[in-house]
């Protein structure tokens, strides 16, 4: 069971669009794919058409109360995809967590407990580098990140490699990182010119594969499905499906 | 003195594109402005060219320890326009603010205690609904909420107004919201089609004036100056340069 918890603390670099499409991606290569939603804001959640306020159970209520996993996962109507949703309480566990003790093993406790029996396990993270994108980090095999090729979101790969650094010494030794670059236009002369950069100064912590602007992926979140439902021969869907060969193949190497 | 919370939990809208846009085209109209960094990413900051690990004092140490905000105020090089910069620290006031007596009115007590004597404040937001975008909006006058016509980014206002209706009964009555359609594409048939439908549900709630896709917004941060010294005639130049006397026309008219 390999889990990537997918972070970057810089708002709007593709982090959610990025976990439902690879999650079906992989969940298409026959691979048994559970996502996990972290994020406050639900998004993931909403990708797969979850009516959030209904919810009668989230992640949060599973953090804070130590409920098991397996009551929250529900389907997606996806084969091989199933999802832990998120709702507006998962704003309270940025507060209410840190108190518990050892809070940064809350989700990797619970995912032990629940004796899961997954392919992969993707784990979508807020915008903020708190206690929930902590537990993120402590139960994750790989941490993917998200990157535009942009001054701001490249200025934010600094806070999260010291966090990294840190993860590693005290809580997570075999934690590696691949930077993805997402909502590439190679039209812009500044995307070209910083996707460069970034792959001279990460050597081979940047993945091969990266994804391009597609007004598909702005459209497939209003269908509540994935990209590679509602438009199964895109780019982005293609792009989507060359990540996921990499990451079987990565995760066959290791 | 006008105060302006610019926030949106989405992350990547442009809040912080817009807060120093804004800022310099208001200075540029000869008012004079403080510009806040409320973002642990110090977005803002570095926008404008500042040397954020090397901060001695940042606002984090101003709230957490009621030091003065006269004495982390600092020149820009840009006529009218000055910044209370951001740091890393700011992460620890997301969980050491709440501990406090009365945390919500932090920021609007630093700002009465300073006796300060600007036309503007504005304040950049972090992506996320905690204690340090709660001090925002208990503080503000206006919430000015930079939106993309994209479904998440839509989805998002509904925890905000939540956010605005019990803050209006809690703390600050008084306080308006507007959004702002920023990073518009008018060739792209969802942003079309979602700024359509933003407009008819929110009526008078939008601003006239939109922000559309300008490249020149990614390249003014690398130069840590604002887009209209950067790019003094592109496109995005004169749309914030619109925003600023919309916004000037609106203070005076209430
Ligand atoms: N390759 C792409 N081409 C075009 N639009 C994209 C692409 N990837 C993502 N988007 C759009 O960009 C916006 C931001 O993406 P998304 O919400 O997935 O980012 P995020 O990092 O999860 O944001 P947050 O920080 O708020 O969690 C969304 O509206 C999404 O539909
Ligand atoms: N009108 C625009 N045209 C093109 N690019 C833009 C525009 N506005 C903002 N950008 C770029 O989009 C990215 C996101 O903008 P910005 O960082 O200001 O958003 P934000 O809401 O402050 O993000 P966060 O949620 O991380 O604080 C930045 O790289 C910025 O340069
Ligand atoms: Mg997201
Ligand atoms: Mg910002």
């Amino acid at each position: 069971m390999y889990k990537i918890a997918i972070s970057n603390e810089k708002g709007g670099v593709a982090k959610t669009t990025t976990t439902v499409s690879l999650g079906a991606t992989l969940a298409e290569a026959g691979k048994k794919v559970l996502l996990i939603d972290l994020d406050a804001q639900a998004n993931l959640s909403l990708s797969l058409g979850v009516e959030v306020d209904r919810l009668k159970a989230s992640i949060s209520k599973a953090l804070l109360d130590s409920t098991s996993l397996t009551t929250i996962i529900q389907p997606t109507g996806i084969p091989n995809l199933v999802l832990a949703p998120s709702n507006h309480e998962m704003r309270l566990a940025e507060r209410f967590l840190p108190i518990q003790h050892e809070y940064e093993l809350a989700l990797s406790r619970l995912i032990k407990l629940a004796d899961l029996d997954f392919d992969y396990i993707l784990m979508d993270c807020p915008p903020f580098l708190g206690a929930v994108t902590l537990n993120a980090l402590v139960a994750a095999d790989l941490l993917m990140i998200p990157t535009q090729a942009e001054y701001f979101s490249i200025y934010a790969l600094r806070s999260l490699m010291n966090w990294v650094r840190r993860i590693r010494l005290q809580y997570n030794p075999g934690l590696v990182y691949r930077l993805l670059l997402t909502m590439f236009d190679r039209r812009n002369r500044t995307h070209r010119l910083l996707s460069e950069q970034l792959r001279t100064s990460f050597a081979g912590g940047v993945l091969e594969t990266y994804i391009e602007i597609d007004t598909k992926l702005r459209e497939s979140p209003i269908a509540g499905v994935p990209v590679i439902s509602h438009a199964p021969n895109t780019r982005s869907s293609m792009q989507y499906r060359s990540l996921a060969q990499e990451i079987i193949a990565y995760v066959q190497e290791t």
